[in-house]
C-alpha cells in the first residue's frame, strides 16, 4: 500500500520554468497520486506539475538540476520532483542514483558515457539506464555504489564516494531539527507520506505543523520522540524509529536562562521544580506516579535533571510531571518570561504626543513604515488626515494620543502597527487612573442567560 | 477554578494547541477577537497555525458532535502595550452567538470598578479536588479597594493590576484558568474588568489575587480591532 507519490519530492507552489521557455506538455486529469504512476511509468518523465484546484498535471523531461531550468514561485502548482534526480545521497547499493556528481572520490573528472576514449567500454546511454552526461551512476550493481570511467588514462574507472543517505546527515539531540532524506524505517520499511491519510491517519498533517518539517515521506521527530520515526506503508505497522547517524558534535544549547524563559522555554535551565498550585514535580529519572518516556540518558540535551520544570517536546512552555497521581503534567507559567523587547532608546512626556525623534523600530525592532506609504498596510492615519502631528517618514509618533505612547505602522505584513522602543520619561506626570471619576455607559453586551447558570447548580 | 462550581459564562473561552489540548482560557470581546495572556504564547509573531479556540463549552472535552461546540482556528496574535501581558488573538472566522456563546462587555477606559463589586472567574483548570475539573466551573471574587491591596502586597501593586479579596475558604484560578476573564456585573451588564495571570500559588487565603486591569487597555483593544 505504498503510494507512488512516495517517489518524489514535493515543492510547493513552485513551477519548474525550462529556458528558453517551451512550449508545455497537454494537462492530464487527475489526482497527484495518479499523475506520479504516470510519471514513474513514463521513462522520460522526471517531475510534474500538479495544479489543485483543476487537479490537472504536466509530466516534464526535467528537474531542477537540469541545464537551463529554474525554480519560480506559482501559488497554483505542486511541483513534484524524482527523489533520484534530487538526492546527493544514495540508497542501498545507489542503483537509482539520478544525481549530478560527477568527479571521483579523488577528485577526478568523469568521462562522458557517451565517449569512448580515454576508456573503451560497453555502458553506453539509453533512454532507460540513466547514464547520461558524466554523472556517477551505478549500472553493474557496484556495492561500493555509483562510479564512472575517469578522464585519466591511467584511472579507468572509480568510486564516486556518495554517502548513503542515512549517513549523509546526522542528526542533533533527539532529531527533531533532522531534516535529512532517508525514509526508510530501522526495519527497512518504507515511509508513509506525512501528507497522505492512508495507509494510516495521523494528525500529523504537514500544514498544520510547518514548523517541523514534515516533508513528502522523510524520517522526523514532531512529538518529542527519542530519535526520528514515520508512519510505514505497511499497514500491520503503524510507525516506527528510523535509524540515522548522531552528529559526533553535540550542538551548543540556544537561548539558555535561567531565572525565566524565553519563546517556548526550550532553554530554561532554572530550578524551579513546583507547579503553580503548589505540587511538587516529579523527578524525570522516576515512573511513579506517572509512567513516561522522557527518561534523562534519552534526552541528552533537554537537562532532565532532578524535578525541574523543562520543555523537552516543544510544548507551550516548560512543564514537569506532577507528583500528584491525579494531576499528570503541568505547565510552568508562573517562571516569568523573559523580557523581549528592546531597550528604550529614548524617552517621552506626557502620551508622547509632541515626540519629535528619530526613533523608527517598533518595540519587538521590527522597522516602521513610512506615513505616507500606503504598504504593506493602507494607513487610516496620515500626514494628510493629521498634518498637524509631524508625521515625518517612518518616525514613531502619537497622532492620535494613544495611552500608550507612540507608534507607527510597520513593515511586518501580519503587524499592522507596534509600539516604539520608546519609553515614558521618569517622572511622567501621568494622571492616576485610581482619581478618575467618569460615568458608566455600556454597549449592549455582557448578557447571559442566569437560568442557565442555576440549571448549571 | 479552586473553590468554585459548575457554571455558565458563555464567553470564557478554551485555547488549544495542535494537539487540541486545553492550556489557557480567553475571552469573547468581539465575534472574532479573544483576549487572553501574554504568559501563554511563545512570542508576539508566533505562528498559530493549528491552534484554535473552542467555544460554546460547558465540559471541557465534549464529544465532537456536542452541538454547542464552536471550534474556530486562531489567525493571528497581537501583543498588548508592554506592561499589560495582554495579548488579543483574531479568529478565523466570527463566532455564532447564542445561549451558549456570548460577547462580554468592555470597561470604559481607566474605569476603576468599585471596591467590593462581586465578580466572577470561569475557567477550566486546576480544581485541587474542590470541584469536577470536567467542566466549566466558575467562583465569585470581591473586588479590593487598590489602598488595601496596595498594603497588604506591601507596596508592589501597580497600577494596571486590580484585586480581589483572599478568601478563608480558599476560592481562586489555578493553572489552566491563565488568561481567563474576571468579570463583574455592573449595571445589569457583565463587563470584562479584569484577565486571570499566573500567579506562584492558586487560590491563596492570606494574600489578595492579582488580575490585569482592562480598563487601561480599551483603547489599544478598540485600535488593533479597528486596525
Amino acid at each position: 500500500s505504498r503510494s507512488p507519490l512516495n517517489d518524489f519530492q514535493r515543492l510547493r507552489a513552485t513551477e519548474l520554468l525550462p529556458l528558453p521557455p517551451e512550449a508545455p506538455p497537454p494537462p492530464e486529469p487527475g489526482p497527484a497520486e495518479q499523475c506520479a504512476q504516470r510519471c514513474a511509468t513514463s521513462p522520460a518523465c522526471r517531475a510534474f506539475h500538479h495544479e489543485r484546484q483543476s487537479q490537472l498535471c504536466q509530466l516534464l523531461r526535467w528537474t531542477q538540476h537540469s541545464p537551463g531550468v529554474r525554480l519560480q514561485k506559482n501559488i497554483h502548482y505542486d511541483l513534484y520532483q524524482k527523489k533520484d534526480y534530487l538526492r546527493d545521497c544514495i540508497v542501498a547499493d545507489g542503483i537509482s542514483y539520478r544525481g549530478t556528481r560527477a568527479t571521483t572520490e579523488k577528485g577526478l573528472r568523469c568521462q562522458h558515457w557517451q565517449a569512448t576514449t580515454p576508456h573503451d567500454h560497453r555502458f553506453l546511454p539509453s533512454p532507460r539506464n540513466g547514464l547520461e552526461e558524466n554523472y556517477c551512476r551505478n549500472p553493474d550493481r557496484d556495492k561500493r555504489g555509483p562510479w564512472c570511467y575517469t578522464m585519466d588514462p591511467s584511472v579507468r574507472h572509480q568510486s564516486c564516494g556518495i554517502k548513503k543517505c542515512q549517513d549523509a546527515i546526522c542528526m542533533t539531540c533527539n532529531g527533531e531539527d533532522y531534516r535529512g532524506f532517508v525514509d526508510h524505517t530501522e526495519s527497512g520499511t518504507e515511509c508513509q507520506r506525512w501528507d497522505l491519510q492512508h495507509p494510516h491517519k495521523h494528525p500529523y498533517h504537514p500544514d498544520k505543523y510547518p514548523e517541523k518539517g514534515l516533508d513528502d515521506n522523510y524520517c522526523r521527530n514532531p512529538d518529542g520522540s527519542e530519535q526520528p520515526w514515520c508512519y510505514t506503508v505497511d499497514p500491520a505497522r503503524e510507525r516506527e524509529y528510523c535509524r540515522i547517524r548522531v552528529c559526533k558534535k553535540r550542538p551548543r544549547p540556544l537561548n539558555v536562562t535561567t531565572n525565566c524563559f524565553r519563546g517556548k522555554g526550550e532553554g530554561y535551565r532554572g530550578r524551579v521544580n513546583v507547579t503553580v498550585s503548589g505540587i511538587p514535580c516529579q523527578r524525570w529519572d522516576a515512573q511513579a506516579p506517572h509512567r513516561h518516556h522522557f527518561v534523562p540518558d534519552k534526552y541528552p540535551c533537554k537537562d532532565l535533571q532532578e524535578n525541574y520544570c523543562r520543555n523537552p517536546d516543544g510544548s507551550e512552555a516548560p512543564w514537569c510531571f506532577t507528583t500528584r497521581p491525579s494531576v499528570r503534567v503541568a505547565f510552568c507559567f508562573h517562571i516569568r518570561r523573559c523580557d523581549d523587547e528592546l531597550g528604550a532608546q529614548e524617552c517621552y512626556h506626557g502620551r508622547g504626543e509632541t515626540y519629535r525623534g528619530h526613533v523608527s523600530k517598533t518595540r519587538k525592532g521590527i522597522t516602521c513604515q513610512r506615513w505616507d506609504a500606503q504598504t504593506p498596510h493602507v494607513p487610516q492615519i496620515s500626514p494628510a488626515t493629521h498634518p498637524e502631528a509631524h508625521l515625518e517618514e517612518n518616525y514613531c509618533r502619537n497622532p492620535d494620543n494613544d495611552s500608550h505612547g507612540p507608534w507607527c505602522y510597520t513593515m511586518d505584513p501580519r503587524m499592522p502597527f507596534d509600539y516604539c522602543a520608546i519609553k515614558p520619561c521618569s517622572g511622567n506626570a501621568v494622571p492616576s487612573i485610581l482619581e478618575s471619576t467618569e460615568a458608566v455607559t455600556f454597549e449592549q453586551c455582557g448578557r447571559r442567560d442566569e437560568r442557565l447558570q442555576l440549571k448549571g447548580r | 477554578i479552586v473553590g468554585g462550581q459548575p457554571g455558565n459564562s458563555p464567553w470564557t473561552v478554551s485555547i488549544r494547541n495542535r494537539a487540541g489540548v486545553h492550556f489557557c482560557g480567553g475571552s469573547l470581546v468581539k465575534e472574532q477577537w479573544v483576549i487572553s495572556i501574554r504568559q501563554c504564547f511563545s512570542s508576539c509573531d508566533a505562528d498559530l497555525s493549528g491552534y484554535e479556540v473552542h467555544l460554546g463549552l460547558l465540559f471541557k472535552d465534549p464529544g465532537p458532535a456536542d452541538p454547542d461546540l464552536q471550534a474556530i482556528p486562531i489567525v493571528r496574535i497581537f501583543c498588548g502595550p508592554s506592561e499589560s501581558h495582554l495579548v488579543l488573538l483574531k479568529l478565523a472566522r466570527p463566532a455564532v452567538l447564542n445561549k451558549r456563546v456570548a460577547l462580554i462587555c468592555l470597561p470604559p477606559e481607566r474605569y476603576v470598578v468599585p471596591a467590593g463589586t462581586i465578580c466572577e472567574i470561569a475557567g477550566w483548570g486546576e480544581t485541587r479536588g474542590t470541584a469536577d475539573s470536567r467542566v466549566l466551573n466558575v467562583a465569585q471574587l470581591p473586588v479590593l479597594a487598590h489602598g488595601e491591596c496596595q498594603a497588604a502586597l506591601r507596596g508592589r501593586l501597580k497600577e494596571s493590576e486590580l484585586c480581589t479579596a483572599p478568601l478563608h475558604t480558599g476560592v481562586g484560578a489555578c493553572e489552566g484558568d491563565y488568561g481567563g476573564p474576571l468579570a463583574c456585573l455592573t449595571a445589569d451588564c457583565w463587563v470584562l474588568e479584569g484577565v486571570i495571570t499566573p500567579s506562584r500559588v492558586c487560590a491563596r487565603t492570606d494574600q489578595p489575587a492579582l488580575f490585569i486591569r482592562v480598563s487601561l487597555y480599551v483603547d489599544w483593544i478598540h485600535k488593533v480591532m479597528k486596525m
